[in-house]
């Protein structure tokens, strides 16, 4: 063990921050230094069971972020260009991190000279989050600059000892982390998909139970693909009508009923019904006969773990459906919907599909992102949205 | 210690002030002069061992060169100095 805790640390794990001054010489592209910022956090709330998220100058804030240079104010003066970067306090001391506005930062790695952001970000984040520095050379928490490496993967080993000291692990319910592609053996080799990575958009994820096992499943076009933990199954993709017996091509959405163990498949102005993982005869239905107030073309479709209610999206609206109406008893949708999107806080529009996946968390889909949405906070959680490729893929 | 004495003073002093800077030692080069050269050799030892330098106790060029690398600004070392400063 070589990092070195200071001994203070945040008693909460969703800490919040605020960026309260920038950099001279990257005025211009704000975007670029709040993503890099954001990025920084990413790279602990990836091995720990923190979350973070920004909030506007006026909130309350757990972490202040400055650039300033000379004698800011707080009895450590920067040195201009070269020699010190930066510094941050720690929890107890109240966890700013401080930038030298003198430094010539840089948010992309690959710019030549300047001084990288997201490295020394994550350095001085390490600090306001408990973390003294150690004597592993390599540790992101050394206390030297080390220019970028392109593939951003700063924090090792020492480094996230120290923070799993303070935080623990992610928490179990994280969606599964990026997994280094070596596999346990060749035989579990499965090279990434050449569908998916190319382009990871989907048409509807479906988590069920079978035989006991926690399934999760990938819709799109006419191929489906079995997940595991790191990425895909190998010997998929495979031929949806082969399958999933006299289902059609190219679904909009998929609602898992687990209680009458069924799941419904809608397309255009139709849906389909499984019970048992069987195609119920009679079926496809027009979806206005068995779900009366939805519309066709839908885009994703899931019934919520927080209130039971089946909820369906399209576009920037949202529908809920009751199977028993207060006011008639009857199956429907109560004249309150459709409401906007936006209430889900931090989901977007025109959503691909939402999963409950096998930790019971909600994930909204859309094109080459997810969104891991806080049920509890009924909004998204920081740090997302994720690379779908990367984190559900393997790409 | 020799070579130490035969530094030139102003990266003596560079040395002490940068060791004083990041908690290395509490005393600041403008202490007494034997004083504060003996704590540099001791002071200087900790640091080389802690940037994976060859410890020597001596200010060499490895050891100068490193001192001027960017570098974070918190402390190396958390005293109790650095908390009376912090508080």
């Amino acid at each position: 063990k070589r990092y070195a805790l200071q001994g203070s640390r945040w008693r909460t794990k969703t800490l919040r921050y605020k960026i309260m001054s920038w950099p001279s010489n990257l005025l211009d592209n704000k975007d670029g230094v709040r993503d890099v910022i954001l990025e920084s956090f990413k790279a602990w709330s990836d091995v720990s069971g923190l979350s973070f998220e920004e909030v506007g100058t006026g909130s309350k804030s757990n972490i202040e972020i400055r650039f300033a240079s000379g004698d800011h104010g707080d009895g450590d003066a920067f040195d201009g260009p070269g020699g010190t970067l930066a510094h941050a306090f720690f929890p107890i001391y109240g966890g700013d991190a401080h930038f030298d506005d003198s430094e010539n930062w840089k948010v992309d790695p690959r710019k030549r000279g300047g001084i990288d952001m997201f490295t020394v970000a994550a350095h001085e984040f390490g600090h306001s989050l408990g973390l003294s520095h150690s004597d592993v050379n390599e540790a992101l928490m050394a206390p030297f600059y080390k220019p970028p490496s392109l593939d951003r993967d700063v924090i090792k080993e020492d480094d996230i000892k120290a923070i799993q000291e303070l935080y623990g692990p992610p928490a179990a319910d994280a969606a599964p982390a990026p997994r280094p592609r070596q596999p346990s053996s060749p035989g579990d080799r499965q090279d990434p998909d050449p569908i998916l990575c190319q382009d990871s958009a989907v048409d509807a994820m479906l988590t069920i139970d079978v035989n006991g096992q926690k399934r999760t499943y990938v819709f799109k076009g006419d191929h489906y693909w079995r997940l595991t933990s790191s990425g895909v199954e190998k010997g998929y993709p495979r031929l949806i009508r082969e399958m999933w017996g006299g289902l059609p091509d190219n679904l909009d959405a998929i609602l898992p009923y687990e209680e009458a163990d069924r799941i419904y498949f809608f397309k255009g102005s139709q849906y389909w019904r499984m019970t048992g993982l069987k195609l119920d005869p009679g079926y496809p239905k027009p979806i206005s006969a068995g779900f009366p107030g939805i519309p066709d073309n839908l885009d994703a479709a899931f019934k919520w773990r927080a209130n039971g209610k089946m909820y369906f999206f399209k576009g920037s609206q949202y529908w809920r459906f009751d199977s028993e109406l207060e006011t008639t008893g009857r199956p429907g949708v109560s004249d309150k919907y459709p409401q906007p999107i936006s209430i889900w806080k931090g989901i977007p529009n025109n959503i691909d599909s939402v999963l409950i996946y096998e930790n019971k968390r909600t994930y909204f889909f859309k094109g080459d992102s997810y969104y891991r949405f806080n049920d509890a906070a009924f909004s998204v959680d920081a740090s997302y949205p994720r690379s779908t490729a990367e984190y559900w893929f393997g790409c | 210690n020799p070579t130490l004495k035969d530094s030139p003073p102003e990266s003596i002093i560079e040395a002490a002030t940068y060791l004083a800077r990041y908690g290395y030692s509490s005393s600041s080069p403008t202490e007494d002069k034997s004083g504060a050269l003996v704590s540099l050799s001791s002071n200087l030892e900790e640091f080389q061992r802690f940037a994976g330098l060859k410890v020597t106790g001596v200010l060499d060029e490895a050891t100068i060169e490193k001192m001027r690398e960017p570098r974070c600004g918190v402390k190396d070392k958390l005293g109790p100095s650095y908390r009376a400063r912090r508080r």
